[in-house]
């Protein structure tokens, strides 16, 4: 499994511009 | 400005702004806790801490340069030690007492419901207690949080490739950085050259300390979801996975 698979969220959170408060 | 041609007051003003914003728990309290009611909060509100903390590291100067391999790694390796010194940090005028939030506050004896907690409980107010006797400072505080965050994974990963080298690097340059600010932080309390030295050591050794309450936390956490007394769901499902 990938890195970014196997993370999915922290994935997203780490590479979305928005704020994570918001995506949360 | 990059943080390497920053001065350490600006480095540390810069991760002072980062700080996550105070989190409430927002759930009604049903006393006396039951095993699984009180695992279900502390891990809700460690959920919804971790969304905030992907946040803050951002913030930390120079980690988004970091390759997003390193990113990853540095946050699944250290994300239960960040918790829990900011627990000692809001606990830390309040003895006997962890401040999980300002609406879920516990006493160590109410740790009792839960299989194995108490032993943790202990730890975590034993580095609260030390970290009183230092009568630690915001400032120190922020420094020692990134310094745990950029050192998780430190010796535990060996670069391969020229990306993952110059990732390193940076790394390495970074911890300098917060390194320099910690030491400044430290040079504004007034204190002799060799107290300062000494302050610098006592508070670096604390650390070893909150990896070890860590270790000891993720152990429990896995274990009370295997045993099905909670479920574990979202980002904490995620990190705790990658660290089992």
């Amino acid at each position: 499994t990938s890195l970014k698979e196997k993370h999915k969220i922290l994935h997203q959170l780490l590479q979305n511009s928005t704020s994570p408060v918001d995506l949360a | 400005a990059h943080h390497s041609a920053m001065s350490p007051e600006e480095f540390i003003s810069r991760i002072m702004e980062a700080e996550p914003p105070e989190i409430y728990l927002m759930e009604d309290m049903k006393k006396p806790f039951t095993e699984a009611s009180m695992m279900m909060s502390l891990t809700n509100l460690a959920d919804k801490e971790l969304v905030l903390m992907i946040s803050w590291a951002k913030k930390i100067p120079g980690f988004v340069e970091l390759s997003l391999a390193d990113q990853i790694h540095l946050l699944k390796c250290c994300w239960l030690e960040i918790l829990m010194l900011g627990l000692m940090w809001r606990s830390v005028d309040h003895p006997g007492k962890l401040i999980f939030s300002p609406d879920f506050k516990l006493n160590r004896e109410e740790g009792q419901c839960v299989e194995g907690i108490m032993e943790i409980f202990d730890m975590l107010l034993a580095a609260t207690s030390r970290f009183r006797e230092l009568k630690l400072q915001r400032e120190e505080y922020v420094c020692l949080k990134a310094m745990i965050l950029l050192n998780s994974n430190l010796c535990t990963s060996s670069p391969q490739t020229a990306e993952e080298l110059e990732s390193r690097n940076k790394l390495l340059r970074l911890l300098d950085s917060v390194i320099d600010a910690l030491v400044w932080a430290i040079s504004k309390l007034g204190l002799s050259t060799q107290q300062q030295t000494l302050r610098l050591g006592h508070l670096t050794m604390l650390l070893s300390h909150i990896r070890h309450v860590s270790n000891k936390g993720m152990d429990h956490l896995s274990s009370m979801k295997r045993k099905n007394v909670v479920l574990v769901y979202d980002l904490l499902l995620e990190m705790l996975d990658a660290s089992t």
